[in-house]
């Protein structure tokens, strides 16, 4: 899956998704891909989130609704990110999934839950600030 | 009244807000945007969402632009055709995008035959009232809107379907059915006895399997 945010010059945020699902899902499963606030979210007023992993489990979450929420009431977009993580751990601490989250002023971050096998989360961010796209990582929580 | 009269006090504070908005804190901001982030170390897909913001394409623009590459190039196999065959072996996608402006979404689900999910989305927002389309009513609709049918199984999806299949159907995602979805292959139906236990596991996702 990948998830995108986008924010202009000025501000305009757009985000967006798009998946092949889970392998060997039933015939007819949707996940949290194409749901507004789950998959990704955008609001020019505060900024923008993408997650992916485990769709079953964090579409019940929406996390990118909930990322962009906490940066509307001025959260940075890294705390956004592992308070959204934090939120669904304590329900399924096992879950796979990651979050990506950026503000209307270029600021991001992003966060992850640490399980066996899945300890770091790889991630592009590409500005004016950086030469080119450039990959980052982020330590799992 | 009294807030009329605030004196010399208020306008200080309206002097320094003003100030801080002239602050290099505030010029840093701006130098920060653009900003195109994606998740995965996927580099094309953020170097064409790139391009097309510098070749002055709007930012729905670069994230179709940029999700289409994804797409395109079959992003670690989670995205794209030829990827994540579901029980019957097929392919189906999911995407959605979102104007944060407008507040504008449009998606489409459970899409079949036609590859370019993210941009059918697109087309979802621009020529409908609707939000979210799904399964053959939305291969339909991309077809209206120019899309082509293709087929999205490859050497690759079937190869991982037949593999799927000689291991008795495992993993997969049912639970509480007859014949044990743990060690058969289905037709399964239910079993009488229902357990409501979640197991918040995540033995069949992993950075390769992923929404």
């Amino acid at each position: 899956t990948i998830g995108m945010v986008v924010i202009g010059v000025s501000g305009t945020v757009a985000s967006g998704t798009s998946t092949n699902g889970a392998i060997h899902k039933l015939p007819g499963r949707v996940g949290d891909s194409p749901i507004a606030g789950a998959g990704s979210y955008a609001d020019s007023t505060a900024g923008g989130a993408a997650a992916t992993g485990d769709g079953d489990i964090m579409m019940r979450f929406l996390p990118s609704y909930q990322a962009v929420e906490y940066m509307r009431m001025g959260t940075d977009p890294t705390v956004a990110c592992q308070k959204v993580i934090s939120r669904i751990q304590k329900y399924a601490p096992k879950f796979f999934g990651a979050i990506i989250c950026a503000n209307t002023t270029g600021s991001y971050g992003a966060a992850c839950n640490k399980i066996p096998g899945f300890t770091q989360f790889h991630f592009m961010v590409s500005s004016p600030l950086l030469s080119r796209p450039t990959e980052q990582v982020v330590d799992c929580i | 009244m009294a807030a009329g009269r605030g004196g010399g006090w208020q306008g200080v504070a309206v002097a320094l807000l003003l100030l801080a908005a002239l602050t290099p804190a505030g010029a840093a901001s701006a130098a920060a945007l653009p900003v195109v982030i994606n998740t995965w170390a996927f580099r094309t897909a953020a170097e064409t969402a790139w391009r097309v913001l510098e070749s002055g394409g709007s930012e729905l623009d670069a994230v179709e632009k940029g999700c289409s590459q994804c797409e395109i190039d079959q992003c670690d196999g989670s995205v794209g055709y030829g990827g994540s065959p579901d029980e019957s072996g097929e392919t189906t996608l999911d995407a959605m995008i979102m104007d944060g402006n407008t507040m504008e979404v449009g998606a489409v689900a459970d899409l079949r035959r036609v590859k370019n999910a993210i941009g059918v989305a697109r087309k979802v927002i621009e020529y409908t009232k609707h939000t979210l389309l799904v399964g053959e009513s939305a291969s339909l609709f991309a077809v209206r809107m120019g899309f082509p049918y293709e087929d999205l199984t490859t050497q690759k999806s079937l190869s991982l379907y037949s593999e799927w299949l000689n291991q008795n159907c495992q993993p997969n995602y049912w639970k509480n059915v007859v014949p044990d979805s743990s060690k058969s292959c289905g037709p399964y139906k239910r079993r009488e006895e229902v357990t409501y236990r979640e197991e918040h596991t995540s033995s069949q996702r992993s950075v390769h399997n992923h929404d």
